[in-house]
């Protein structure tokens, strides 16, 4: 059974797709084999591959508007084993364009039944509740919430726990929230650690104890066209995010 | 002639309302009375202020959709001479709401003719290009474009460009690039000194020579429901935002 995780908060530059390429990479070392599927319409989980977003061919943006499978979409990636459905510029205009149809938020769910030979896939969800995020978290069976760790990206929290919660009840009962991560952890920043315990009392056990600290190598990676693993794997961005992965499967092993 | 400044950049966490807050704020100094508008459904120009979301009273929902006057839900904040339209949770649903009307776009336009008494407006705008960015595109002068230092911020800006271009041919002829602002500039960062330079050679002029740095006593200002300016005046964060107000100022008087 392929586990699908939407990586979703709908806060601005919270790690969101640096935790989607990051944790894909280091669970494919774990041979399992995966897919990432870029919703967002600027391309960053394809721009981290060192591909370019998708013009006049089959992207993420014609499997969810059911212009065709996904499978022809699908492209490899340098890493063994990560496979990935690469944006194109198309998606902004889906929110406009599922507008009028019949129960338009089952669409990405429809074309994803096709794929039965991955583990695990990825839906990198844009800084924003549309109709691409309510469209990943319905066809999701887990959701991950990278929250960054400051002040303002806490207001957003309980939005988007309410908007999880309207999901499972009304269109995936299955949806679960398979955990938190806490990124751009700053130990010399005052409030990091307030914060992080703010978001622990919140969510209790589901953060992860891995904590993804702020590290120069990371922004530094998607220029290079690589996962923070490939770029430098010594780094503690990249050890963070192989910690993470081992603790993912843990749960998954668990439950 | 009221001012009207759109802040927008759909790439996440670039610094939109940090420098909508502290922008305004440093303005509002230099005796120029100042409305902030907060279009984002999270509410982070709000809570930079110390208020929170409104809650069944009016607030730039109601007045974006036709709900009532501007001039109704408008408080003071604790800086003399600067104003707030708050956010609310239910602009979540403008995207929806206003699908089926007539001309969506000019809805925020109409609402703010009647208000004649600023002389700057800034809207603060959510990480999307949807029916709220639509909107203060419309109803703006001036556009101010936040690039955060950081590779994966460049990939959407020539979709911005797009999208702006599109509103001015379309809908709003008088809408120019007041400015770009560089934000969390960290010369510890190899990529920071190159990406400066692509955006100069992108954007040439349109760049303001003030660049904001990353600084610690940014994200602690909006704990304690403060601009940077109130919360530590000497800090390189307050300094540089006064700074980007003058280099405005200046812009403005040499048009
Ligand atoms: N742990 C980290 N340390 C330092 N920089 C980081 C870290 N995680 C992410 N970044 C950088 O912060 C910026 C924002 O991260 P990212 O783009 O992954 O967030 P996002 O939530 O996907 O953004 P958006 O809301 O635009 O989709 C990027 O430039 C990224 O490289
Ligand atoms: N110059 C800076 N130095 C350090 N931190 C900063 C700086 N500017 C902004 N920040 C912090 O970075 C985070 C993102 O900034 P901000 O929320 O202003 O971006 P935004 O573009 O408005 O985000 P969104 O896309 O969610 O609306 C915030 O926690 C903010 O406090
Ligand atoms: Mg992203
Ligand atoms: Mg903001």
């Amino acid at each position: 059974k392929t586990e699908i995780f939407a990586v979703s908060n709908q806060k601005g530059g919270v790690g969101k797709t640096t935790t989607t390429v990051n944790l894909a990479t280091a669970l494919s070392t774990l041979n399992k084999k995966i897919l990432i599927i870029d919703l967002d319409p600027q391309g960053n989980a394809t721009v981290s591959f060192g591909q370019k977003r998708v013009m006049g061919k089959l992207s993420s943006y014609g499997v969810i508007t059911g212009q065709g499978q996904a499978q022809e979409a699908i492209v490899a990636t340098m890493v063994p084993n990560l496979y990935l459905l690469p944006a194109s510029q198309e998606l902004l205009g889906v929110d406009l364009e599922l507008a009028g149809v019949q129960n338009p938020q089952f669409y990405l769910k429809k074309s994803l039944e096709q794929l039965i030979d991955f583990d695990y896939i990825f839906i990198d969800c844009p800084p924003a509740v549309g109709m691409l995020t309510l469209n990943a978290l319905v066809a999701a069976t887990q959701v991950i919430i990278p929250i960054q760790c400051e002040y303002l990206a806490l207001e957003g929290v309980a939005d988007l726990m309410k908007t999880i919660n309207r999901i499972k009840q009304n269109f995936n009962p299955q949806l679960n929230i398979q955990g938190v991560v806490l990124t751009m952890y700053d130990a010399r920043f005052n409030l990091a650690k307030s914060i992080q315990n703010d978001v622990r009392s919140f969510f209790g056990d589901l953060v992860f104890k891995t904590i993804i600290p702020r590290n120069v190598r990371i922004p530094e990676a998607p220029s290079h066209g690589k996962p923070v693993m490939l770029y430098d794997f010594k780094s503690i961005g990249a050890q963070s995010y192989i910690h993470l992965a081992a603790e993912l499967l843990q749960r998954q092993q668990g439950e």
